[in-house]
């Protein structure tokens, strides 16, 4: 129970967001007890699952000041939205930008959110924490608070020479930051098929990644219902439930939950 | 002669690597001396035109340490490439995310990239500076030393609110940093006009946008030939010069220097 899963890239616009998302709701469909950690500064989580961001207090930031300050108030619990996607969430908006400097600042710094997570993640199955596109302290705050990591790779050449960076960071803070942390693996995102180029890209990451690293059987394809969704505040299982889009992230769901009943 | 255009969005993916890029071999092909700036040390611009960043040497953070160190060498001068494209390029790479830390740390941290251009801006008409996605401290720099930030946007819900900060950090800028400092434009990018999301997003960031700021009229459209010319290391006009990906590059061109002659 209370297992920590980053999803991380520090390239940008990738399917990070979309993925911690439609994966939580995916698993909560199956009865999985899920909270969603927006550990982005811009907080797309949170406006797509229909919130106002700076109108939201106390959120993430609050949390994280008060741990490096040794407060006991507020907790991660204390913060949390029942949202009607059926996961939970902890909000953050434009304040945790000045987080990244308290981390820099405060001692063992790497380890606060992993502090954040302790108790609270009892209460849940999964705990998804949705980063920012850098490999900065926040972002390593979530490895190094992480059972597992999943990389989105978005299906485009430019995208795939990040991959490198980020895992040789996965490594580093495997060595000195968390000894448990593995790759759940990489999941291919916003493939356009129509396109030779994304079909491709797909065949020579499995190829280039397979081996050292699980690629999911599940690809996500492009598919404007993801665009859409957040505009009404739902996930795409709820929004377009019977679209292939719903569809692939139920899939990826059942290829990750599927092994661990 | 020497104007600076940051190219600036702190949300990821949104086509900022890609405007620099491809605007540039644009404004050079109509005759402008154009220099651009990696200024993100995931270094993808220095990528699309085809080095390996990990083996260049100088770089821009060599110039950003020295400038910094008050050491006379190397200039960003002394790092520039001369590219096929036929525009000049300071490469960046991993190395510049330690260029943030040295900032932070540095006496008037946020005007290190100004003091570095001021020479070298002379021998350009046009600097075009390539930010990461955030709006730290090499952002804030890019904001700090550039004549004009030209915006682009992704035609979709959740890159839209994002612009709301972006315009208020420009404004913190234009208050505290660089009186001179106007917004070139916003550019609505990877706009798919099979979806009606996407041709409603188009709609309404220009009705949202216009009177407080400029939206160019050039749009420009998914095409899958963006994400093939970085494969080759050419420029979109280079790689597939005769097809509307390239057109709309040269259209923005247009927009932006025929007002200049
Ligand atoms: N499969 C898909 N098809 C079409 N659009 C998608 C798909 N997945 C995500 N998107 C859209 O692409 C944009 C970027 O996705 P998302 O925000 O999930 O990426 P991200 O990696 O979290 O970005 P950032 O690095 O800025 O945090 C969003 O507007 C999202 O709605
Ligand atoms: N009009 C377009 N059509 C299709 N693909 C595009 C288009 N513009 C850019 N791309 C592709 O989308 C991806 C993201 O674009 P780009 O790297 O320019 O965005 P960015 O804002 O610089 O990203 P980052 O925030 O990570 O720096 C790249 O792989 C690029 O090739
Ligand atoms: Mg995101
Ligand atoms: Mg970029």
């Amino acid at each position: 129970m209370g297992r920590v899963l980053a999803i991380a890239n520090q390239k940008g616009g990738v399917g990070k967001t979309t993925t911690a998302l439609n994966l939580g709701a995916a698993l909560a469909e199956r009865g999985r007890r899920v909270l969603l950690v927006d550990f982005d500064p811009q907080a797309s989580l949170t406006l797509s699952l229909g919130y106002v961001p700076d109108d939201l207090s106390p959120t993430v930031y609050d949390v994280l000041a008060a741990t490096i300050g040794e407060q006991s108030s507020p907790t991660l619990g204390d913060v949390v939205l029942e949202t009607p996607a059926g996961v939970a969430l902890a909000p953050s908006n434009i304040e945790l930008s000045q987080g990244e400097l308290d981390l820099f600042r405060a001692t063992l710094g790497e380890l606060v959110l992993r502090e954040m997570l302790e108790r609270v993640r009892r209460e849940y199955d999964v705990v998804i924490v949705d980063c920012q596109p850098s490999l900065g302290l926040l972002t390593v705050n979530a490895l190094a608070a992480a059972d597992a990591v999943l990389i989105p790779l978005q299906a485009d050449y430019l995208a795939m020479k990040g991959v490198d960076l980020l895992l040789r960071t996965v490594g580093q803070v495997q060595r000195k930051l968390n000894r448990g942390l593995r790759i759940e693996g990489v999941l291919l995102t916003m493939a356009d098929y129509r396109t030779i180029h994304a079909r491709d890209v797909v065949t020579n990451a499995r190829s280039a990644l397979n081996g050292a690293v699980r690629v999911f059987d599940t690809v996500v394809r492009v598919n404007v219902k993801f665009k859409e969704a957040p505009m009404t505040g739902q996930s795409v299982l709820a929004y377009a439930g019977d679209t292939p889009a719903a569809a692939a992230y139920r899939a990826l769901a059942e290829e990750l939950d599927g092994e661990r009943k």
